[in-house]
């Protein structure tokens, strides 16, 4: 069935199928942290769960259809976002804590140990407060990282030919059934039409401050990469040199 | 240097059918 002959509640039902699997940092980790061992960990975490990014982004419906090119850019211009949002849902039942893993936790203060890393630690930890005040529910938390990924790279390519117009109507019609995702799960919570409408703003609202701590944590893994306190490679290099 | 030969694991990933558990 085509993305836009699904109804919003089988949309929603393809993506959370489409969900990767937990993912386990397997490693002895040796605390007290130095700020290679944290740095690495990081890193290391990240890659593997890019690699389950790029399935992930395959399964939500119509993404495939989209021109390789736009593939290619949107997963570029997103993918710490993704895993932020990730994290901040793992994290949301955490106070004061992140788990970018299951065998990876750390408490804020943690970040200590790696210059620079403990304003972009109170920034996701921040998010994350504000997506449990707000109760955030599985549904919704698909809905917003599916729209991270067809929202990235929307203001910054022109389409010049017939495919890469084409490419971009699909996208534009594939966020129409995000978005109607998003509003019928929202529907679905016993609130009154105003509440419903003000949940869509301060969800959707909570979508600028994803980027803006993402911009902060590509600046951040730049600058450990320049200074070599870490060895970034594989896929990871390829999604951050795309950055740089 | 084209898109696709700056990005070769991920538009190989893209294009592939490989499980992704395997490659990871």
């Amino acid at each position: 069935v085509h993305h836009s002959a699904m109804s919003p509640e089988e949309f929603i039902s393809r993506i959370m199928e489409a969900e990767p699997p937990e993912i386990y940092l397997m490693e002895d980790l040796k605390k007290p942290f130095t700020e290679a061992s944290m740095m690495m960990s990081l890193t290391n975490l990240a890659d593997k769960e890019l690699v389950l990014m790029i399935s992930w982004a395959k399964k939500i419906p119509g993404f495939v259809e989209l021109s390789l090119t736009d593939q290619i850019h949107l997963l570029k211009c997103c993918w710490l976002e993704i895993l932020m949002l990730g994290l901040m849902w793992r994290s949301v039942d955490h106070p004061g804590k992140l788990i970018f893993s299951p065998d990876f936790k750390l408490n804020r203060e943690e970040g200590q140990c790696v210059e620079g890393i403990m304003e972009i630690f109170d920034m996701l930890l921040a998010a994350t407060s504000r997506f449990r005040e707000l109760k955030l529910q599985r549904e919704e938390y698909v809905c917003l990282k599916a729209m991270i990924l067809l929202n990235s790279n929307l203001c910054t390519s022109a389409p010049q030919t017939a495919e890469e117009l084409e490419s971009r109507n699909k996208l534009l019609r594939l966020l129409d059934s995000v978005i109607d995702a998003l509003v019928w799960a929202i529907s679905k919570m016993g609130l009154s039409t105003q509440q419903q409408t003000l949940r869509l703003g301060h969800l959707t609202m909570l979508l600028s401050h994803i980027r803006h701590v993402s911009n902060k944590g590509m600046d951040h893994l730049s600058t450990m990469k320049r200074k070599n306190v870490v060895l970034v490679y594989d896929l990871l290099l390829e999604m951050l040199d795309a950055n740089t | 240097t084209s898109l696709k030969e700056k990005h070769k694991i991920l538009h190989q990933l893209l294009q592939n059918s490989t499980s992704p558990v395997d490659l990871a």
